[in-house]
């Protein structure tokens, strides 16, 4: 019965184990082993008996306390059975490690470097998007560049025509 | 045998989480 | 037999179940031989105080070996009852249950291999980041440039604005159109000098 938490259960093993270890008839082998005492006292033979029963159960019950006491046990057992209670819907086999730490940590990895993966994207898309911006702002640039380039031109040939113009003239001025 | 057992397991227990931690030391120096 | 090392117990306890469990058998052990030497010695106590009894210490003793064989044989055989029902139902992990530290194994698991494609496409993420950062870096510079040639040829074109001006501001709106007429002007007057010059010598 899962619903028996399971320090109880662990109490309740030891009690049934220590009624067990001195179930009846065990007086009668105490008696059978120590006959001529018993003949010779019978009544301290059962009390010693008694005695008997009572130290080793005492004893062990203490025992079991100070193991309890030593690893926490309580405590432990406790946290075990809650854990087993949240994960008690889950019908299958559940996971164990594999003998290859590098496997098992996979999964344990992963999340972290889901979210480097995720932020790296992040940012190359951002930093993709601002490079097309100043890709277009360098195009445009460069249609600039190549208007004011066409437009020194113009005027570069006009002047040039005007100052072989003047030659002409000079030319014409200096004809005998 | 026993102590094998145990420390196996106390290190399946504690060393994802200390690897983790540098693992999520080292990510965050290459993010920086 | 395989031993089953229950090494996932022991990696919640911190200690296998068979420890835990051999643990307890020795100490329950102990206690049992305690007791019966308490047994025994309380017995011989008790002899000593009845005068003229026949019953020697080694009679004692075997009784309490004969008893404590008894015992042991008992003990062992409910302690391994015990045992397995401590390993089965209270020191053990059902196999459907997974350990807190060991949650991500259900919630999202990973293969190697695809653990080392995720690798894989973040080490490619950072070379494509890699490049685009140099991409920027190109463009900026491209950028510059621009910046001072635009500069460069805005001068040049101021320069040929101030020539116009320079024009404009001593009457001549138009440079060009003046040099022309003022050709024209001079080839007229030349033809008129030549005509005058005709003229002089004809007389």
């Amino acid at each position: 019965d899962r619903t028996i938490s399971r320090v109880k259960l662990l109490d309740t093993i030891v009690d049934t184990f220590l009624q067990k270890l001195v179930a009846p008839r065990s007086f009668e082998r105490f008696t059978n082993c120590y006959q001529h005492f018993q003949e010779l006292a019978p009544g301290v033979t059962r009390s010693v008996y008694d005695k008997f029963v009572a130290q080793l159960q005492t004893s062990i019950r203490e025992e079991i306390s100070e193991i309890k006491e030593e690893g926490n046990l309580e405590a432990v057992l406790n946290s075990l059975d809650k854990i087993v209670e949240e994960g008690k819907a889950h019908g299958e086999p559940a996971w164990r490690p594999s003998g290859i730490p590098e496997k098992d940590l996979c999964s344990a990895m992963a999340p972290y470097f889901l979210q480097q993966r995720d932020t790296l994207c992040r940012r190359v898309r951002k930093q993709e998007a601002k490079n097309q911006e100043l890709a277009d702002a360098v195009l445009a640039g460069r249609r600039q560049v190549e208007e004011l380039q066409q437009q020194v031109q113009a005027l570069q040939q006009t002047w040039q025509a005007l100052h072989r113009e003047q030659k002409e003239l000079l030319s014409v001025l200096r004809a005998p | 045998f026993d102590e094998l057992i145990v420390d196996v397991a106390t290190k399946r227990r504690q060393y994802p989480r200390r690897i983790l931690e540098s693992v999520i030391k080292t990510l965050k120096a290459q993010h920086e | 037999m395989s031993v089953d090392p229950m090494a996932y117990e022991a990696q919640f306890f911190g200690f296998t179940p068979q420890t835990c469990l051999l643990r307890i058998y020795i100490a329950f052990q102990d206690h049992l031989f305690e007791v019966m030497q308490a047994v025994e010695q309380v017995i011989l106590k008790k002899l000593e105080g009845i005068p003229d009894s026949e019953i020697s210490p080694v009679q004692i003793r075997k009784c309490t070996e004969k008893f404590l064989c008894f015992m042991k044989g008992r003990f062992d055989n409910l302690f391994g009852k015990m045992e397995q029902l401590l390993l089965q139902s209270v020191l053990c992990i059902p196999p459907n249950i997974l350990l807190p530290e060991d949650k991500c194994q259900e919630t999202h698991p990973f293969s190697e291999e695809k653990f080392q494609l995720l690798k894989k496409e973040i080490e490619e993420l950072k070379g494509k980041y890699k490049v685009e950062l140099c991409t920027e870096q190109a463009l900026l510079a491209e950028l510059e440039e621009q910046k001072t040639v635009k500069a460069k040829l805005k001068e040049t074109l101021t320069f040929f604005d101030e020539l116009e001006n320079i024009g404009r501001d001593h009457g001549t709106s138009n440079f060009r159109e003046s040099l022309v007429s003022l050709v024209q002007n001079c080839r007229k007057l030349q033809n008129i000098r030549d005509n005058v010059e005709k003229q002089s010598k004809r007389l």
